[in-house]
């Protein structure tokens, strides 16, 4: 799905 | 996590590294677009605002301490330590260009309307083309020096892993980012030309020079 709260990524 | 994105994180890690120490041990920034590196550091500190909100994991925050402490490093050296060797008559890309659309745009374009969403996808767009005004001024003098060369290509390398990262995530976990995708996608064709450049001229020994 589309996460948008939690940004694992950097 | 799984290996392209690990190994994108290290090489946008060792792009950052590979151009203080050129910076620091030549103590000299030319042919450095200075804009650029306020982009960057531009892009990290609205992004990883989050580091006040959200733990995520130690190598999480580890890291983006390390890129905005990096980022702030390079602009103080190129705009006021090692500022004489600044070349700032090359340095001529207009970064309104680059602010403006990219703000204009993640307020109408984002995944949710709050000040940390939109700051963070700002950010995504801004990276996407932060690095015009170093490939202008390549472009502009015609040449750039080796060490820069492998700066810019261990940082095209990054996104271009992300890409694949994110196809791994779609793929096993379901999870895809469309801001993130597109954006990432833009930011990887930006490096195109600039890669051929590299494999064709750099690594057969040969500084990076554009024909006339």
């Amino acid at each position: 799905g589309d996460e948008s709260t939690l940004k694992d990524e950097l | 996590m799984n290996i392209f994105r690990f190994l994108g994180d290290l090489s946008h890690l060792i792009a950052i590294v590979i151009l203080l120490l050129k910076i620091w041990k030549s103590r000299s920034c030319a042919g450095i677009s200075g804009k650029s590196q306020a982009l960057f550091a531009v892009v990290f500190t609205t992004r990883y605002l989050d580091l006040f909100t959200n733990f995520i994991s130690f190598y999480n925050t580890g890291m983006k301490v390390v890129y905005i402490a990096c980022s702030y490093a390079m602009v103080w050296m190129i705009y006021s330590k090692f500022k004489a060797t600044y070349d700032g008559n090359h340095d001529t890309f207009r970064v309104e260009f680059l602010v403006a659309p990219t703000a204009i745009l993640a307020f109408l374009v984002n995944h949710d309307f709050t000040p940390l969403e939109i700051l963070w996808t700002f950010s995504i767009y801004l990276e996407s083309v932060a690095i015009l005004p170093q490939l202008f001024m390549v472009s502009k003098t015609g040449e750039a020096e080796t060490i820069t060369s492998h700066y810019l290509f261990a940082l095209g390398v990054y996104r271009t892993l992300y890409l694949f990262n994110w196809i791994w995530r779609y793929q096993f976990e379901g999870f895809f980012d469309l801001i993130a995708i597109v954006a990432g996608l833009v930011q990887t064709i930006l490096y195109c030309d600039f890669f051929y450049l590299y494999i064709t001229k750099v690594l057969k020994g040969k500084k990076l020079s554009l024909p006339a």
